[in-house]
C-alpha cells in the first residue's frame, strides 16, 4: 500500500498529487 | 468601389445614413423557448487540438493520480470505483465537446452535460488527490499535509479576494456601458457624403474629424 512505500517515492508522489491539483485548478480559474 | 458612380452595384447607392438605413433593421425574433445560436463556436480544427490536448495530457495525470489512489490501503470497492473516475469522466466530457457540436438536435442537451462530467472530473481528482496524500502518512505526515492544505486554502483565498474578483467585477462593469453608442455615428454619414461628390480620396482633410471620433466598446464579445 501506499503507507509502506519508501519515504523519497511517498515525498514525489505526493508533490506529485498536488502539482496536479494546483496545476488543475489554476486551469479551471482561468 | 461596388456603390460609388461607376461601380458594378452603382444602382445601390450606400453614400448617406439613409441609403443605408433600410439595410439596419434588425428583424424581432420572437421567444420561444427554444436554443437559438448566438455565436459561431469554436472551428472544427481548434476542437480537434484541444481534444487532442486534453486527451494526451488529462488521461496521462488522471491516470497517475487514479493508479496512486488505487494503491492505497482505502476498501477495494472504494479503490475501483474512485480509481478510473476521472479518466472515465474526462472521456466523456470530451466525447460531449463533440456529441454537442455535431448534433444539431441534442446538442444542448450535450453542451449542459459537459458541466456535468467537468464537475464529476473535478470532485473526483480532489477525491483522489486529498484521501491519497491522507493515506500514505502516519499521524504526523497527516498533520503537515493538513498545514499544507490549509496554507494552500490561505493562499487561495488571499489570490480570489485581491486578483480574481477584482477582475471579474471590472469584467462585468465593462461590458455594460456605452450600448447607446452606435445611434450616435452621424460623422460617419457625412464623410460618406463628401466621399461620394466624387470618387477620389480626400485623405488629409478629413483627418481632423476622425479624430474626434470617439472609440466605442464592442457590445458584446463577438463584435
Amino acid at each position: 500500500t501506499l503507507r509502506e512505500l519508501p519515504l523519497p517515492v511517498k515525498v514525489v508522489a505526493s508533490v506529485f498529487l498536488m502539482a496536479v491539483g494546483l496545476g488543475y485548478t489554476s486551469a479551471m480559474v482561468q | 468601389t461596388c456603390h460609388s458612380k461607376g461601380g458594378e452595384k452603382e444602382d445601390v447607392p450606400l453614400a448617406t445614413y439613409e441609403h443605408l438605413a433600410p439595410f439596419l433593421k434588425v428583424n424581432a425574433v420572437a421567444v420561444t423557448g427554444d436554443w437559438v445560436k448566438v455565436e459561431e463556436p469554436i472551428s472544427t480544427s481548434k476542437l480537434t487540438q484541444s481534444t487532442h490536448a486534453h486527451l494526451l495530457s488529462f488521461a496521462v495525470l488522471f491516470s497517475l493520480t487514479g493508479l496512486i489512489f488505487a494503491c492505497s490501503s482505502y476498501p477495494s470497492s472504494v479503490r475501483c470505483a474512485l480509481g478510473p473516475w476521472v479518466v472515465v469522466a474526462v472521456f466523456a466530457d470530451v466525447s460531449l465537446w463533440w456529441l454537442a457540436r455535431l448534433s444539431d438536435e441534442w446538442g444542448p442537451l450535450f453542451a449542459r452535460g459537459v458541466i456535468v462530467t467537468g464537475g464529476l472530473a473535478g470532485l473526483g481528482l480532489a477525491l483522489q488527490i486529498t484521501l491519497s496524500l491522507f493515506n500514505m502518512y502516519g499521524a504526523k505526515g497527516k498533520v503537515v499535509i493538513a498545514l499544507l492544505f490549509l496554507l494552500g486554502g490561505a493562499v487561495g483565498g488571499l489570490v480570489i479576494q485581491s486578483q480574481i474578483k477584482p477582475a471579474l467585477d471590472a469584467k462585468a462593469l465593462a461590458k455594460q456601458p456605452e450600448v447607446k453608442a452606435p445611434e450616435g455615428k452621424q460623422p460617419d454619414a457625412k464623410e460618406a457624403k463628401t466621399d461620394t461628390g466624387k470618387d477620389e480620396p480626400k485623405g488629409k482633410k478629413d483627418e481632423p474629424k476622425g479624430k474626434g471620433v470617439a472609440l466605442h466598446r464592442p457590445i458584446h464579445d463577438f463584435d
